[in-house]
């Protein structure tokens, strides 16, 4: 453990508190990709097979239930809690086309090949993905609460984080996951244009919004 | 560099 990849487990973490506090407190959820969060529940639950059968350390543990639980309950919030505030008509992205390519490439690229490495791949090249819905949406409506923006930043800033900590574990402990790395710089690279707009405009005080 | 197939990272 290094301080970028805790700085990232933390953004990751407040991300999910964001999202969770604002779906209770505006009781809505609005403006949030339905797709996206069931994408994350697929992410989580195939990426941590491995809780019950390898041992990494209590807060490796911890953290894994925590993201599975919490996805689930965001799932819970959107389908029956807060039901008539989500429209799925907006949520148009179709992610077959998501799907597909990462079970493709999950295929071809593992360190082994077995379900729980498969699986394993097809998880890590799913996340990095996974957000699209959310910002197809975002484009397509041209406009995000504050607390949504936030949401994304934390999650954006999470991938950031682990760039670096790859670049200190290359250095320090000579190891390197080349399918994390390249689909993590992916991933990263998605939220570019929504950090552009973050930081010119939500961070100035003003509201998102796209130019038309 | 060695690739680490036992997955410590989130």
């Amino acid at each position: 453990m290094n301080l970028f990849r805790l700085f990232g487990d933390m953004s990751h973490l407040a991300s999910i508190l964001i999202l969770v506090h604002k779906i209770q407190t505006t009781r809505s959820c609005r403006g949030i990709s339905f797709k996206t969060q069931a994408l994350y529940v697929t992410v989580f639950v195939s990426r941590y097979l491995d809780l019950f059968y390898d041992w990494v350390s209590l807060y490796n543990f911890f953290m894994k239930v925590f993201f599975i639980s919490s996805s689930c309950y965001i799932l819970y919030l959107m389908k029956m809690k807060f039901r008539p505030t989500n429209d799925p008509s907006i949520d148009t992205f179709r992610i077959e086309y998501l799907l597909g390519p990462c079970a493709i490439l999950a295929l071809i690229f593992h360190y082994k090949f077995t379900v729980t490495e498969v699986l394993w791949s097809f998880s890590i090249f799913l996340e990095s993905v996974a957000i699209l819905p959310q910002l197809f949406m975002l484009q397509r409506t041209g406009e995000a609460e504050t607390i949504t923006t936030h949401y994304l930043a934390a999650l954006g800033a999470y991938r950031a984080f682990y760039i670096p900590n790859w670049i200190y574990r290359y250095w320090t402990e000579d190891i390197v996951d080349p399918i994390a790395v390249t689909s993590g710089i992916v991933q990263t690279a998605l939220y570019l244009d929504f950090f552009y707009v973050y930081f010119t405009k939500v961070l100035q005080g003003q509201k998102f919004e796209l130019p038309a | 560099p060695e690739t680490h197939e036992h997955h410590d990272e989130l």
